[in-house]
């Protein structure tokens, strides 16, 4: 009943049903391209060769529709028994990683569906929307990863957040700060600095 | 705490706590969880010391094997307790690698990751009973040696040659030539003492493609390399220089009947060959290790958006209006479009990994049943997320690392390990130009027979019937 040239909307299903019909597209044309190279008299692994740019971006396709799709659908049914709060953030995030892969892969989206350019205005709102919308979630969602400092490792990202005293305190781990001088200043420095080297 | 930090926390709209479970599976599995993380981080104490990154680089293996014994002492232990098995140690190693912070990569690994389950799909259950204990206990350390120095991913070009020879009952090994030299195995160059070794099974001449056999190469006692073995370390690489890459040569090395891996594929006493009934029943090992990568992909991305995204609350710079105090930098939106699809990535790789994982558990349980039908399918699934789930990895993590600036420079900041880390997972266990190629070929051939196929098609490529 739906053909890949239905009418682009604007919704987290409908770019999910997109990269469907990219993927499929990109399968159906390199097929058809080494078909026509065979049947031109080039050898199969010959024509394998000469399409394999447009497999490898068909098989990252297929692969976008999987993620996309088992994100999309699997949150949903993990969130029929969340808060309203947290089905809402998770949604947002369904929502903002869709819009972010449909953007990176517009020119696939524009060559092979039916979306135009006022769709792709709209779909740039939605993600600055977007991104307001989940900025003040921002740590919380971070935090939920539940990482520990010590596993984390790290100055900057420490929990809680006294990023410029872990700097400097992992500054004065360097082993060049062990000693006053070094002995390079000594064996090769002062000779140079005062032109005996 | 920092002021903006306890700012941020006060005016999130959701109870984090709530979202944490969700994504562990339940409060009963994030229970399991934290105790053993806590457990992992209480044995920091033993092996604190200089930071990696300013020791050499074989004092960075020597630290990576001291830590490795303690973390892998802990699932010995777990496993004692009976808190883990052999059917969910994948949980259980995922957790601890996850606290552990050896940036440095694990010597044992792969003898988990790899020999192991190696063992568990090839080997018949005699062979099973035989060995999995031991490797389970850590009595042997195993390494998983397939790639050679001239062959990568293209296993049929593998050269180590398994000559099967009836009178003694024995294969003898040997490496031909000097692109025959296994290249890569993980642990193999000093730590391991036995690997699964990948060589063209000859027998009554013929040779009937490349076949998997356990392979002693040290002895257990002294730790010597064993007469006809020649191995070693591989060298310093990009990063990971903990994991002790090796290589390994065979001069007419002879290994019993028995240690070839025989669940599919056997070789009788007189050397007749019996074939496998799918030589692709071997990809089992293949799909679950591409399954352990997009968890750990999950969980290093997780790491570089806590850190950047936390450090972007505190970090203050610029005016956005005049007088004001200068903004928090997560305020402008080149910054939240750095970092929020990053977030957003982490729990999408996390859900697609959890996905992949049980649909490898459900065909596999279908394998066992003689059903073969999603063979092609998971491989090809397994293959393809592998490939993007380190790509998206490795450049999410780029752009967090640049998200923090200058600091994000800093091996203190702890984003070029994990940066590092992801980006040798683009290169280990399959290249993913290679990889999607694999996934290509499965995709080309499901179009081709499409309109043949009188049923549905096998789930993950049915949308493709659909849309067409």
């Amino acid at each position: 009943s739906k053909g890949f040239s239905h009418k682009w909307l604007n919704t987290t299903d409908n770019i999910v049903y997109g990269f469907e019909v990219v993927s499929m597209r990109k399968i159906a044309s390199c097929v058809q391209n080494m078909q026509k190279r065979v049947a031109s008299g080039m050898t199969f692994e010959d024509a394998w060769n000469m399409s394999s740019i447009q497999l490898v971006a068909a098989a990252e396709a297929h692969c976008r529709v999987i993620i996309l799709s088992t994100f999309n659908s699997e949150i949903k049914e993990l969130t029929k028994t969340t808060s309203p709060e947290l089905k809402r953030v998770l949604s947002q995030l369904v929502d903002l990683y869709s819009v972010y892969w449909a953007l990176e892969k517009l020119s696939d989206l524009l060559q092979y569906t039916t979306i135009n350019h006022e769709d792709v205005d709209g779909l740039r709102s939605w993600y600055e929307d977007l991104l307001t919308q989940l900025r003040p979630n921002a740590v919380g969602l971070v935090d939920a990863f539940d990482l520990k400092d010590e596993m984390l490792n790290s100055t900057l990202g420490s929990y809680d957040g006294r990023a410029y005293e872990r700097l400097m305190e992992a500054a004065l781990k360097s082993p060049l700060n062990s000693e006053p001088v070094n002995h390079t200043f000594h064996k090769y420095l002062k000779p140079f600095m005062r032109g005996k080297l | 705490i920092n002021e903006d930090l306890n700012r941020e926390r006060e005016k999130c709209s959701f109870n984090v706590k709530e979202l944490t479970i969700l994504m562990d599976g339940g409060p009963e599995k994030t229970k399991e969880r934290k105790e053993r993380e806590n457990f992992m981080i209480s044995k920091r104490d033993t092996y604190a010391g200089i930071p990696e990154d300013y020791l050499s680089y074989k004092e960075q293996y020597e630290k990576a094997v001291k830590k490795s014994v303690i973390v892998f002492g802990l699932v010995r232990r777990l496993q004692e307790e009976g808190k883990t098995t052999i059917h969910n140690y994948r949980d259980v190693l995922g957790n601890l690698l996850r606290a552990s912070d050896v940036s440095t990569g694990f010597p044992l690994a792969l003898h988990y990751i790899m020999f192991m389950p190696a063992i568990i799909n090839q080997g018949t259950d005699e062979q099973t009973a035989r060995w999995l204990p031991r490797a389970w206990d850590c009595n042997i350390i195993g390494s998983y040696a397939q790639t050679e120095l001239g062959h990568g991913t293209f296993i049929r070009g593998l050269e180590t040659t398994a000559t099967y020879d009836p009178i003694t009952k024995e294969f003898v090994l040997n490496s031909p030539t000097l692109t025959s030299y296994k290249w890569w195995g993980g642990g193999l160059g000093q730590t391991a003492n036995y690997s699964i070794v990948v060589a063209q099974l000859y027998t009554k001449g013929e040779c009937l493609g490349v076949h998997s056999f356990i392979v002693q190469v040290r002895d257990e006692e002294t730790h010597m390399p064993l007469p006809g073995i020649k191995i070693g370390d591989i060298g310093s690489k990009l990063a990971l220089n903990g994991i002790n890459n090796g290589f390994l040569g065979f001069n007419n090395y002879r290994v019993p009947r028995n240690q070839m891996l025989m669940k599919h594929a056997q070789v009788l006493e007189d050397g007749t060959y019996v074939k496998s009934r799918n030589p692709k029943l071997n990809y089992g090992a293949m799909v679950f290790v591409r399954v352990v990568i997009a968890f750990d992909m999950a969980n290093y991305l997780s790491k570089a958006a806590t850190i950047s995204v936390r450090y972007s609350a505190v970090r203050r710079q610029c005016q956005s209006k005049a007088g004001e105090q200068e903004s928090q930098v997560l305020d402008y939106l080149t910054q939240q479009h750095k970092l929020l699809p990053a977030v957003a990535a982490c729990y999408a790789l996390k859900i697609t990994a959890n996905k992949l994982w049980d649909t490898f558990n459900t065909v596999n349980e279908e394998l066992l049943a003689g059903n073969l039908q999603r063979l092609p399918e998971i491989h090809a699934l397994a293959c393809c997320l592998k490939a993007i789930s380190t790509y998206d990895t490795a450049t999410f993590i780029e752009t967090c690392r640049l998200a923090c600036g200058g600091h994000g420079y800093m091996h203190s900041s702890n984003l070029p390990t994990t940066y590092s880390s992801a980006v040798a997972a683009c290169t280990y266990e399959g290249d993913n130009t290679v990889l999607l190629l694999q996934t290509a070929r499965f995709l080309a051939k499901t179009w081709q027979e499409i309109d043949n196929e009188t049923g549905k098609l096998t789930p993950t490529v049915e949308y493709l019937k659909t849309t067409k």
